[in-house]
């Protein structure tokens, strides 16, 4: 039996809309720490690992661990049906073949109720392995996500070179070129502003903005972004 | 392909 309950709703509706172009259909695995997803894009090229920790609920009920077999789009659409402020309970009973959300509005005139169908997801278990990266770039959410949609116009492809002081994103395509220089800025006010690059040695590898822009979706969860980087292993966001 | 294979071996290694 699962019973949680989101103080406010706009916490997974963010969630979900970051997720929903990546995954199709997965497993929320529920237990008592929280709820977990770790599924691959359709195109077996992206993970997706999330955790929702039970801490973040009030009330948290897990009794037994259950893995909710969940089409994301579906679960996008039922979510657009959630206020920002609405507190969100989620339930699934024993042998569950539903998974019920439950959206009540602050003053609690309005409650809205919806079931969505659970279905069969394999679950092979995925996750991101421990790595030691060259390279660690920690920046402000917002501006990663700028600068992802920025380059997008000159090309599918962005080259990310992280050097001792700086880190440049460069993208060049058939029109032209553009490149875009971020500094370290040690000593900021605000710690989400803040640019720091770790280095243990200068990287620089290419990937596809595609999957940059689909992940700089969970900028609004987040106000600051890290960026791990290796040679011949994945970027991790 | 390959890279896709590489990949899920990459996941699953966890």
């Amino acid at each position: 039996m699962l019973e949680a309950r989101l103080p406010s709703a706009v916490t997974l509706k963010k969630i979900i809309d970051a997720v929903k172009e990546l995954v199709q259909d997965a497993n929320f695995d529920c237990n008592d720490s929280g709820i977990a997803l770790q599924a691959m894009d359709s195109s077996h090229v992206a993970l997706v690992a999330l955790l929702m920790r039970a801490e973040g609920f009030d009330p948290y009920r897990c009794d037994r661990n259950i893995a909710l077999g969940i089409n994301f789009a579906t679960l996008a659409k039922v979510m657009k049906c959630a206020g920002n402020d609405d507190n969100l309970t989620i339930k699934a009973g024993e042998d569950a073949d539903v998974l019920s959300l439950m959206f009540e509005s602050t003053n609690s005139d309005r409650i809205s109720e919806f079931d969505i169908k659970l279905m069969d997801v394999d679950a092979d278990h995925l996750g991101i392995p421990e790595t030691d990266y060259s390279a660690t770039i920690k920046m402000p959410s917002a501006e990663f996500q700028r600068i992802c949609r920025d380059l997008s116009v000159m090309s599918e492809t962005v080259t990310i070179e992280a050097v001792k002081d700086a880190v440049k994103f460069i993208a060049s395509g058939d029109t032209g070129s553009g490149s875009i220089t971020v500094k370290p800025n040690q000593a900021v006010d605000k710690k989400d502003m803040e640019v720091t690059v770790t280095l243990q040695e200068p990287v620089k590898l290419a990937f596809s903005l595609k999957y940059l822009n689909h992940f700089a979706k969970a900028s609004t969860l987040a106000g600051s972004v890290t960026l791990s980087l290796s040679d011949d292993v994945p970027l991790m966001i | 392909q390959l890279l896709q294979c590489f990949l899920r071996g990459y996941f699953s290694s966890v």
